[in-house]
């Protein structure tokens, strides 16, 4: 209905226009509606401005400030309706060392209401991890599963 | 609605019974390139009753059935099965509750909720909830009623973080809506 | 010319199929005209079988098989035309640590003839370049360049 | 044809001149999300001749110009220079020689060629080789003899090794005729 997506859209908005400068310490940034005066079709847009640069077009965003804003916005949907999971297969790749531990701290703090679970190659990201599984394939074609040790 | 535990047996790269148990919190998977460690993600996004063989990298859906490799030939079925802890009994208002099949209503308060999918390469499937055998519309309008749903935001797979901020405006939209 | 098309198309076809073995350790790929009779206009397709495993289509292969198998391609075409330089940017993003270094020791062998550029997060990668640029923006939206000592 | 310097004076996030001297053999860059890592790349693309504002993520070309930050103004211009060592000096045959411009055959024989573009906010462009104005024609047909051209196969910008896989075949044949 209408006002149930408008609402809605109010809500992640303005939690957006939060996890955004959480997530790159400063800047900001929000979501609009194309056609204000049709909310019960229009589009959405989103506007960036990371801290101290001027905003621009999102396509002049470096590789990993779009991979950051698209986790802000996807963090701020599930922050105002969590899923019991949330699964996020590799979208570390593109994130330097610093961006990969706010990252890592904001899915821990996410994780006392909802289940995560990480697919990485990234050691950073491991090491916040919980409980690591080992998918291995020393047979070719044939995946086994070897729970890691954490305890270091 | 938490996932205890998750088993494939014959899906994809999972020739053998495969188990893994999830704690609540973060679990991380990790492992070389081509190892099978997407295919888990896929094998959750087709259990929750995933339709369409191009969401699993497929072109048809016998492509999630084990093709084989040099040591051993192909299998003929493909089953996943995911337990959820019910700890919070999931909710079905009055309405819902005329409409969902007698299995639905079976397992609303059971302790545990265990859905098993299986695909056979004749294209037959079936899909089990705790057991019983039921239909997939009989998954979905549970998974409705505990906030599983089709929450794209939910599973973000391998290479779409890029893309979604160059989607279109309707796309985005869509993302929104699902938390509607 | 039709001719040329066919001889180079040939030619970097069985560069194609001794590289794609070289950076998976085995298995075979091969290109293939998709009509055989119109070679003036014929499309081009990969075909691939990553080391014992079935071929199958390319979607199924995993995100890094993709990125190792487009990288073999491209340096097909290159080793049968080498360019002057060639710039690779974040192309190691979706690759293990073993891929990594075979993909570096392919672009090491390459660089007698060609100059290549990599950009990088990697520290494997890092490790086995000639000269190291870092490029900081220590005052917001103002890229400086520093050069960075490999003594190491 | 090996480069041998890069400067950029006003291009994307180079507010001031900066310059980069390239060894041969492999060099990296490396350094923190957004700190100007591919816009290097932008900008030897754009000093070869590339014409689309798309190929550079802008929306118009006017967008490679410093766009200015929370304490400076933009710049009125952009400019990037590429220093090339011309050992092997490039080939021109017979029918090409008619052709191109005095500019390009003044360089033939030098040790260094060196090219410069330059954009100003009015939409103005200038073009150098050598120090010598010069069309945008003249360097392309320069770098045609030069195997330095526009091979899409030398320059893979970021994100796109994973689409070559899923190009169309037609895409993939564009590659290849590159090399023909
Ligand atoms: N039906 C099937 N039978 C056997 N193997 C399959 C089947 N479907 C896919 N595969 C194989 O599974 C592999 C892909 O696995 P997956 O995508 O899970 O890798 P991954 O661990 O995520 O790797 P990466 O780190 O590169 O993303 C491919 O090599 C593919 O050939
Ligand atoms: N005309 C311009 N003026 C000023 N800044 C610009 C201009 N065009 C682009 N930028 C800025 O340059 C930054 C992108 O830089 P670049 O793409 O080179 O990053 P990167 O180092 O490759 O990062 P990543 O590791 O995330 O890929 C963006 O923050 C963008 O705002
Ligand atoms: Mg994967
Ligand atoms: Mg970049």
């Amino acid at each position: 209905s209408r006002d149930r997506f408008k609402e809605t859209f109010e809500t992640v908005n303005s939690i957006f226009q939060e996890t955004f400068p959480r997530m790159f310490q400063g800047g900001k940034a929000y979501l609009s509606l194309c056609d204000e005066s049709n909310i019960l079709e229009s589009g959405v847009e989103i506007s960036v401005q990371p801290p101290g640069k001027r905003a621009g077009t999102l396509a002049l965003l470096s590789g990993g400030e779009k991979a950051l804003t698209a986790v802000s916005l996807i963090f701020s949907i599930f922050l105002h309706k969590p899923s019991p999971f949330c699964i996020l297969d590799e979208v570390d790749a593109p994130l330097d060392d610093a961006n990969i531990g706010r990252f890592a701290r904001m899915v821990a703090d996410m994780s006392d209401q909802s289940q995560f679970l990480l697919i990485t190659h990234n050691k950073k990201t491991m090491d916040s991890c919980g409980m690591l599984y080992g998918v291995t394939m020393n047979e070719p074609g044939i995946s086994k599963i070897v729970s890691v040790d954490l305890a270091a | 609605m938490r996932i205890k535990r998750l088993e494939l047996n014959g899906f994809k790269s999972c020739m053998n019974r495969t188990v893994l148990d999830f704690p609540s919190g973060v679990t991380g998977i990790v492992g070389p390139n081509g190892c099978g460690k997407s295919n888990i993600v896929d094998a959750i996004r087709w259990v929750l009753g995933e339709q369409s063989a191009r969401h699993l990298r497929g072109q048809s859906m016998e492509d999630v059935i084990f093709a084989g490799n040099d040591n051993h030939a192909s299998l003929g079925a493909a089953e996943v099965t995911i337990v959820f802890d019910n700890e919070e009994a999931f909710h079905l208002d009055a309405e819902q509750e005329e409409l969902v099949a007698e299995a639905v209503a079976a397992v609303r308060d059971a302790a545990e909720i265990q859905v098993t999918r299986r695909l056979f390469r004749s294209g037959e499937s079936e899909y089990l909830l705790n057991g019983a055998k039921c239909r997939l519309r009989d998954i979905t309008d549970m998974f409705l009623g505990t906030g599983v749903g089709s929450k794209a935001y939910s599973i973000i797979e391998q290479g779409r973080v890029g893309r979604i901020i160059e989607s279109k405006p309707d796309e985005l939209r869509l993302l929104i809506e699902e938390a509607a």
